[in-house]
């Protein structure tokens, strides 16, 4: 559950690193 | 490792990023522990807390209904804050993880019709990494992708959809339509 | 006991020529080949416009580094050939002490040989010996001798004449060839002597000593410390070429992996700044300042007195991405292996990952005008060129007339792919048969971006046959080594010369997920890239397209694993990414069709 949590937050740093990279 | 006990929390000083995160982990669990009122409590996920969020979440629908699609997802927003908040880490996974899927879900037709590519791909990500390989995911991804203008990573999404699901006709449409972009794009 | 030692040098000689032989051919041998097949790489591989140009926008510290750290040329005068030559002057100077040792001669005269005696060859019949024997008995009997002979040329004769009759005996008498045969002298078993080929002096006397030392210092230090030496080497480095220590650490990030970390080229970045082998070359430098250093190359700044600690370490990643490379492989992992090898083509190019990554790539390009500037957001070389030259200069901001003639030339000498055909092909049968063993092989046209774009059906079937002889069938990849290696890569940032590669993975579309160690394709030929074929002049292809002129690259993939033994189709995605240039890669989805 806390690994789903964890994977769940990094979605907002993946928005960030997605967004400069492209 | 250093326990303090008015906190009720382990540390471990200068440790690696794994060691620190299987710490937070058991400092969490600890917390969770601590703050159960009932005694013999099971994995059953809380009938009070799946109530609130499933509150929480129809309304979300019923105002999409409406059209009121800001609001809409604003309140699918915060009943995936709530689940992600209020479930304890010993309640079923499975249950949590349907949950969560199903909300995200909605939550990404919500973003694509809002025009939150981003949002939605990133969703529609981690659909895919916690095992949703379902043709309707490739669908949204190659759109969104599409959308955002990376049609290389457009094309692999929808090939691998059609593989999965080669009669798909939606996949094969957008196929089409992202092969035509890649030309324009390529020049 | 008493041993004689080998006064009259007669043993030793042979001794040491036979040592030095053992050393000498093999060497000279593998010296020859390797000179020979330096000469034959030179002319394999094709010279390309990007080489000149590289060359050219070399900057001088890269040139200055180039010259103190490239591999010594002259590989004439190595220590291997040294050694070689001085070896074969030893030989030389031993064979003539042999040849004009007396003692040695007159041994060589004991050895008794009834052929020589009786001139006549070891494979003869009885009756030609007889005869001969017949022929020379007559002219040396000692009654046929002629009187004016002096008493020793008698004597002489004479023993000639026994020698000539015991060499009949040897070859025809019973009892006499058993003899021969058993002792290789008729009269039986000679006077051998045993005796220990070193002269007396090193053993006996006071040297004696001194060759004790040597034995205890050659056993005891000299050769624990090489095989010491050349134990920790082995120990120390994978057969990829890096440290075992960095992959490890590759390989334990991989294995602890998580969902929620997001692959970046600053992650590989990262990664590679914990590399041992950097710390080995600068062990006061931290992780950090090797990170940094690694940053400043990509995004071309200079680094101040570490300029050079930053291009020996840059030019230490190459062995260190094809390391962490195959360890992604092996963990099944597609996304690290991507971006890893993006990683690897932003710090050949010496550009960080972005949209306009192909764009950025070409030399002389202003980066800050052209972010501004470009309206319709050009990202590929091939949107580029549909722009008149001046326009392009614009758009680039690029002033000067040559400046721009060279960007262009850069970008139009830029090999991409274009897939033209694809398939599982197993040697010999029409179809993929269940557990046959199938490899890929993939017809791709290198194109340049200028070029106007053609369907590949426009290209005739008989331009795709291969010749199915049968070497082709036993070893389908043979054919690969006709096309001619990759042409050195237009990188004037990176600090050595490179040409590159191609690095084709095979993916499970099932599960996303790698099932082999990547295959590089270092073998292509960009004749292609020679045409201009301009998409902008171009008008209508049915009469200014001639497939004939245009030549069909050949990428052969080996497929790790037999097909399954259920028929049906299975998805597999190749992916064909450069490790030198953005915007050459190869991406697409092939289907293995299992039949009966």
């Amino acid at each position: 559950n806390q690994a789903l949590k964890r994977r769940y937050q990094a979605i907002l740093l993946r928005k960030d690193v997605f967004a400069v990279q492209w | 490792l250093q326990y303090n006990p008015n906190s009720k929390l382990l540390g471990l000083p200068h440790s690696s990023e794994d060691v620190t995160m299987n710490i937070s982990q058991i400092n969490k669990l600890t917390q969770d522990l601590v703050a159960e009122t009932n005694a013999n409590f099971t994995p059953q996920p809380h009938a009070e807390s799946t109530a609130m969020i499933k509150k929480m979440f129809e309304n979300g629908l019923k105002q999409t209904q409406q059209q009121k699609l800001a609001d809409a997802l604003k309140s699918i927003n915060l009943a995936i804050e709530m689940a992600q908040r209020k479930r304890t880490t010993w309640e079923a996974f499975a249950v949590q993880l349907q949950e969560l899927q199903f909300m995200l879900k909605n939550r990404v037709d919500l973003c694509l019709v809002q025009g939150r590519f981003m949002d939605a791909l990133q969703d529609l990500d981690f659909l895919q990494n916690t095992g949703l390989n379902s043709s309707d995911v490739f669908i949204r991804k190659t759109d969104a992708l599409i959308k955002l203008k990376q049609y290389e990573q457009a094309r692999a999404e929808c090939e691998r959809g059609l593989s999965l699901d080669p009669t798909n006709v939606k996949l094969k449409a957008l196929l089409i339509e992202n092969t035509r972009r890649l030309a324009e794009y390529n020049g | 006991q008493s041993y004689d030692y080998d006064e009259g040098s007669e043993t030793w000689p042979f001794f040491v020529l036979a040592v030095l032989c053992v050393v000498l051919v093999p060497l000279t041998l593998m010296q020859a080949y390797e000179i020979i097949a330096a000469k034959d790489e030179d002319s394999s591989s094709q010279s390309s416009p990007l080489e000149k140009l590289s060359e050219k926008y070399t900057g001088d510290q890269v040139k200055r580094f180039r010259a103190k750290f490239a591999p010594k040329k002259s590989k004439l005068l190595a220590r291997r050939n040294l050694v070689i030559i001085a070896g074969w002057c030893m030989v030389a100077f031993l064979i003539n002490k042999i040849g004009s040792n007396g003692a040695i001669k007159d041994a060589a005269t004991l050895l008794f040989d009834p052929y020589a005696l009786l001139d006549i060859s070891a494979s003869s019949t009885d009756r030609e010996i007889r005869s001969a024997y017949r022929k020379l008995s007559v002219k040396f009997h000692p009654d046929k001798l002629s009187k004016d002979l002096s008493a020793d040329e008698r004597t002489v004769l004479e023993e000639q004449y026994v020698m000539i009759t015991k060499a009949y005996k040897a070859l025809t008498d019973e009892i006499t060839r058993e003899n021969y045969l058993r002792y290789g002298h008729p009269d039986g078993p000679q006077a051998t002597s045993h005796g220990i080929a070193l002269p007396k002096f090193l053993v006996d006397s006071s040297a004696s000593t001194l060759m004790v030392l040597g034995y205890i210092a050659l056993l005891g230090f000299i050769l624990p410390f090489f095989v010491s030496r050349w134990w920790s080497k082995t120990q120390s480095f994978t057969k990829k070429g890096i440290h075992a220590r960095s992959a490890s650490y590759f390989a334990d990030r991989l294995f602890n992996f998580k969902p929620s970390q997001v692959v970046t080229t600053g992650l590989i970045l990262n990664w590679l700044s914990h590399a041992a082998e950097f710390k080995l070359l600068y062990p006061d430098l931290t992780q950090e300042t090797f990170e940094s250093l690694l940053y400043d190359h990509i995004n071309r700044r200079h680094s101040g007195e570490l300029e050079t600690a930053k291009l020996r370490i840059v030019a230490k990643t190459h062995a260190l991405l094809f390391g962490l490379l195959d360890i992604a492989t092996t963990f099944r992992n597609l996304e690290i292996s991507t971006v890893a090898i993006d990683t690897f083509k932003s710090i050949v190019q010496a550009t960080p990952l972005t949209s306009h990554s192909q764009i950025l790539q070409l030399p002389n390009v202003d980066a800050k005008r052209f972010e501004e500037g470009s309206v319709d957001d050009i990202r590929t070389l091939g949107k580029l060129f549909t722009f008149e030259d001046e326009k392009i200069g614009k758009i680039l901001g690029i002033e000067d007339e040559t400046k721009l003639r060279e960007t262009l030339s850069v970008a139009a000498n830029i090999p991409h792919l274009k897939l033209l055909r694809a398939e599982f092909t197993v040697p010999g049968e029409s179809v993929v048969t269940p557990l046959s063993t199938p490899h890929i092989s993939v017809k791709v046209l290198v194109r340049s971006a200028k070029h106007k774009f053609f369907t590949p059906n426009k290209i005739p079937d008989e331009l795709y046959k291969e010749e199915q002889d049968f070497d082709s069938l036993r070893d389908p990849f043979a054919s690969l080594s006709n096309q001619p290696a990759l042409p050195r890569t237009f990188a004037p940032h990176f600090p050595a010369k490179r040409s590159g590669c191609w690095c084709a993975l095979v993916v499970l579309q099932k599960d996303g997920k790698v099932i082999q160690t990547p295959m590089l394709v270092d073998r292509l030929s960009f004749a292609n890239l020679n045409k201009d074929f301009d998409k902008r002049t171009v008008k209508d292809l049915e009469k200014e397209f001639n497939p004939e002129e245009w030549e069909i690259g050949t990428i052969k993939i080996p497929f790790s694993q037999p097909a399954p033994d259920q028929k049906g189709d299975y998805y597999f995605r190749v992916i064909v990414k450069s490790t030198e240039y953005f915007g050459a890669d190869l991406d697409f989805t092939l289907p293995m069709m299992v039949r009966e």
